[in-house]
């Protein structure tokens, strides 16, 4: 799921 | 991480420094809207509810306390130590009115109903919206000063980079995120007539004057 892989960004 | 999203964050640091600089060195809040520095301050604190739990790097870890401190240090500024120069006045704009929308929104639209994840995507959410009351308090007053402008500027800027950012990530990595890339947009284009009134006005050295 892409949304998981935003927690990378601030 | 990438040059795009680097340079982002680097522009987002600049305007939070460029705004605490303003209101301690001119010992004044004039001009600038409390209003958007709460949003902006429940902004960090709905996304960054996994500082704790959740570990990147070091960068995103450090990044994340100093925008926090950074936000909650501006209101501090704003509603105890300055509050004396603190514009109600013209700093009228209805939080209800993003607050509401935005939390409902995240509880339709989001990547996964959990509460950590319905809170980032309330923030993102927020974000976008953030910087209306600002935007419309420097409308009501009809100008903006020049340092202000230069804290928009660089605050309009950070979004931007990051949309070019997952533009990159899409083709570099695959990786997309509708919610934050739309949203992304919504809040750049906010920021479009005040990017136009800078670029022709104040960077040939004229104050910011809206047109009445």
């Amino acid at each position: 799921r892409s949304g998981k892989s935003t927690k990378d960004e601030l | 991480m990438n040059i795009f999203r680097l340079g982002g964050d680097l522009a987002h640091l600049l305007a939070i420094i460029i705004l605490l600089l303003k209101i301690w060195t001119t010992r004044s809040c004039a001009g600038i809207s409390g209003k958007s520095q709460i949003l902006f301050a429940l902004t960090f604190t709905a996304r960054y509810l996994d500082l704790f739990t959740n570990f990147v790097s070091v960068y995103n870890s450090v990044m994340k306390v100093v925008y926090l401190a950074a936000a909650y240090a501006t209101l501090y500024l704003m509603y105890v130590k300055f509050k004396a120069t603190y514009d109600h006045n013209h700093d009228t704009f209805r939080l209800e009115f993003l607050i509401l929308p935005a939390a409902g929104l995240a509880l339709i639209i989001n990547h996964e109903f959990s509460i950590i994840e319905v809170m980032w995507t309330f923030s993102i959410y927020l974000e976008a919206v953030a910087i209306l009351p600002q935007l419309f308090m420097v409308s009501k007053t009809g100008e903006a000063e020049s340092i202000t402008s230069h804290y928009l500027f660089a605050l309009g800027s950070y979004r931007a980079l990051y949309i070019v950012n997952w533009v990159y990530r899409y083709y570099s990595e695959g990786f997309y995120d509708m919610i934050a890339t739309l949203a992304g947009v919504v809040q750049t284009v906010l920021y479009c007539d005040f990017f136009y009134l800078y670029i022709t006005k104040v960077l040939k050295g004229k104050k910011l004057q809206l047109p009445a």
